[in-house]
């Protein structure tokens, strides 16, 4: 397998456009309480999706999953 | 399966196509071979027809491009994104795109095009993604043999238009395993360098001691090699290998890399030509022997001298007694078998039964998927 990107900003930036584009995650919110709230909403629904463990939380599994090749069409339609 | 809002779907059964370039990693003739079966997957199962024209605006607009390529949905260079398609509509609607940056095939390398079209041509038809990784529609690529369907996504597609009036004859794979179905049973069992590997059908439970949850994969998307389904497998810590049967044939794996030499028939290991199969196989670290389970019988190998122990066959209910199903019968045949801190665990149908090896003793009876942490 690829290694997974290597330090915590860069693992969050790298599920931050994979749930914009899989997911329907809006962009510009990162930073905020606000916005931390939206992205687990949405790493909770891809975990589900994948039959992951639903933690909310950009664990190993998860992120393995969204480093694996895949079509672009997004999981959840709009 | 899922369905794109609305239920989008071609409103007519004639849908015409057309390839505007081609991918210069395949032959022309390849491509349109490749394209014409990842089609025809759909057209089996539907009433829909597929014309293919060479001039002019088609239903599904077909091509390869790369990074930016004119619908401001951008590649993203090798690996990663592979093709998308727009659901089925006017314009960009049905359209189907290939990543050019990726490498396309038409055998088990990745990516394999009839696979990645016959994916995309499902959203081009109203498909969404689905949740079961035995699917076709399922977002992530895995290479598999065979008609790429499962009961699921044909579920999905015949909700749109309805099954093919000619009932042509399909064999779609089946929907992936439940981990938590009460009556789940396994083909195999083995650990593989401390993590645990539970083979059923097409896929594989992968539990690792820092994983909370096991991980579904496809066998063939791991290992293209290897058989669509594994009968039996066990781990020799020694030697540092695992063995996987599959009829009368036996792989090797060391770590997950395949050992070249395999595959080698199982009656290198002394069975009579009569043997065709094997249903488990455990490997006693304490004896250095390794244990087979074939039919009713078991046989016992003696790893160092790589030869069977005298007096085998001998019989399970005999010699492994105690093993009892619901309705009273003595289990005789083991479908999966493995082995810790001197206790035998045998598989049968949706139990598992702990038998301590020195009392010769069922100590515990427990749900098969109990190993999945169910």
């Amino acid at each position: 397998a690829e290694p997974l990107p290597g330090n915590k900003t860069e693992k969050w930036l790298f599920a931050e456009r994979y749930l914009r584009r899989y997911y329907g995650m809006q962009p510009g919110l990162l930073g905020t309480s606000k916005s931390s709230d939206v992205m687990t909403e949405k790493i909770r629904a891809m975990q589900s999706f994948y039959k992951l463990e639903v933690t909310g939380k950009l664990d190993h599994n998860t992120l393995q999953v969204m480093k694996k090749p895949r079509c672009g069409v997004p999981d959840v339609a709009e | 399966y899922n369905l794109f809002p609305k239920k989008l779907k071609w409103q007519k059964t004639l849908v015409t196509f057309r390839i505007t370039n081609y991918t210069p990693d395949l032959k022309k003739e390849d491509v349109d071979q490749a394209i014409h079966d990842a089609l025809k997957v759909w057209s089996v199962v539907t009433p829909l027809k597929f014309k293919k024209l060479h001039e002019g605006i088609a239903d599904i607009m077909i091509g390869f491009g790369r990074r930016e390529h004119g619908d401001h949905n951008p590649f993203d260079g090798p690996e990663g994104l592979l093709a998308h398609a727009y659901a089925p509509g006017e314009g960009l609607g049905g359209d189907t795109h290939f990543d050019e940056d990726e490498t396309w095939t038409k055998d088990s390398h990745t990516y394999n095009l009839f696979l990645v079209a016959a994916h995309e041509f499902g959203h081009a038809l109203g498909m969404g993604h689905s949740k079961d990784p035995g699917s076709l529609m399922y977002p992530v690529y895995s290479y598999a043999q065979g008609f790429p369907l499962s009961e699921d996504d044909i579920k999905g597609i015949q909700e749109l238009y309805g099954p093919n009036p000619d009932h042509k004859k399909v064999k779609p794979k089946p929907e992936a395993p439940n981990k938590c179905d009460p009556e789940l049973s396994i083909d195999a069992v083995t650990e593989l360098r401390g993590e645990k590997l539970v083979f059923k059908d097409r896929f594989f439970w992968r539990l690792h001691p820092q994983f909370t949850e096991p991980e579904l994969t496809l066998i063939q998307s791991t290992w293209p090699q290897l058989p669509k389904k594994v009968n039996a497998a066990y781990e020799n810590l020694e030697k540092d290998i695992v063995i996987i049967f599959s009829g009368i044939r036996m792989w090797a794996l060391n770590g997950y890399t395949l050992v070249p030499g395999y595959p080698k028939y199982i009656h290198r290991l002394g069975f009579p030509k009569s043997v065709r199969k094997i249903d488990a196989a455990v490997h006693i670290d304490d004896t250095g022997k390794t244990l087979f389970f074939t039919d009713e019988d078991y046989w016992s190998y003696n790893e160092q001298s790589g030869k069977m122990d005298p007096g085998y066959p001998k019989s399970i209910k005999d010699d492994f007694p105690g093993m009892q199903e619901r309705d009273g019968d003595e289990v005789d045949e083991v479908d999966a078998a493995s082995y810790k801190n001197g206790y035998l665990y045998l598989f049968h149908e949706n139990l598992q039964y702990e038998y301590s090896y020195n009392k010769r003793k069922v100590a515990r009876i427990m749900r098969t998927n109990d190993l999945l942490n169910c």
